[in-house]
């Protein structure tokens, strides 16, 4: 099952290695940045889980009301033969709808950006239709893997959800700010 | 099934990615570099597939053969939300039965190393039979696809062997420059 497979590796080659980091990078963060990130709540990565697989490489063209504010400290790690394979998150600012500023770590979950693309290759045998259900089924074995990892515990936030980044201009900004 | 959509994420989101830019990286890095990378045989990616799935991290530990020599230029990318994602390979000093100095791009094709920590978490449902077949499939899969990709044509080299690394101690640097 592709999607098994995938939410493995997601956390395995990923989540595993930079979720127990994610706290001291932000604390290394704040004190060069004046403490932005001053909510614990918001000490998290923020992973988007978009059900349709659409992902954007820009945030900011997904919802105009996310701006690429600065990257948190880089992480480089000696990885299967890559020496130094640089590791980071970036840290965003988010309009809320009372134009206040708001600042998160947030991401779309990577091999999401596998399922479409295979849907999309005749040679991958990769239906639209299996492609939804592998995103769901993605989502719950990530879940429960993150569920039962106590290294990350508290680190991270699943944004799962069936909109299409069509329907509503500001529906992505508002769903972060919901978690 | 695992192994397929691992091929596919690896393809997607790294091969495609840096293949067709490999030519171009070398160039610069050889401007830099007194042209070391002097045989347009070597220059190409050379993915490691062991169907062990026994990964080091370090490829020096895998074989004292093997050096780290440099880093070729890095490559900025925004993916999937992370701005300026990095992506880079490794120059590797390889010294082989006359003890001459070579030079080449060389890693492990890193899903193996998914597979093999999913054999080893009783939460995955995944035996150490079920890994060998899998790392064959993996295999099998990325070299179809691979021919498949005209932008990737004439970058890569996978090396895929079923020797363990504790066999012979100079077996993998022997393996790289025989391909
Ligand atoms: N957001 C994000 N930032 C990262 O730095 C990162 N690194 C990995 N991942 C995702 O975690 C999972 C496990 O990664 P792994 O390294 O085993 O496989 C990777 C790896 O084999 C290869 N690859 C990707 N980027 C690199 C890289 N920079 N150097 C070497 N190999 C790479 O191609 C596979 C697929 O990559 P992605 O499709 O980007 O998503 C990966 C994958 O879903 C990341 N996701």
């Amino acid at each position: 099952n592709v999607a098994y497979g995938l939410a493995w590796s997601y956390y395995v080659g990923y989540l595993k290695i930079v979720l127990p980091r994610l706290k001291d990078s932000i604390e290394e963060f704040n004190r060069t940045n004046n403490n932005l990130l001053k909510w614990k709540e918001t000490w998290k990565l923020h992973i988007l889980i978009p059900l349709s697989c659409e992902i954007y490489d820009d945030l900011q063209k997904a919802d105009s009301n996310i701006h690429f504010w600065r990257d948190l400290p880089e992480l480089r790690l000696d990885q299967a033969g890559t020496k130094g394979r640089v590791y980071k998150q970036n840290v965003y600012e988010v309009i809320d709808e009372d134009r206040k500023l708001n600042y998160c770590i947030v991401e779309y979950a990577t091999p999401l950006k596998t399922l479409f693309t295979m849907s999309h290759d005749e040679s991958a045998a990769f239906s639209r239709e299996d492609r939804l259900e592998q995103a769901k089924l993605f989502y719950r074995t990530l879940e429960e893997i993150l569920q039962n990892s106590k290294e990350c515990a508290g680190s991270y936030r699943l944004i799962v959800y069936e909109e299409s980044g069509a329907s509503e201009g500001h529906f992505l900004s508002k769903e972060i700010l919901r978690h």
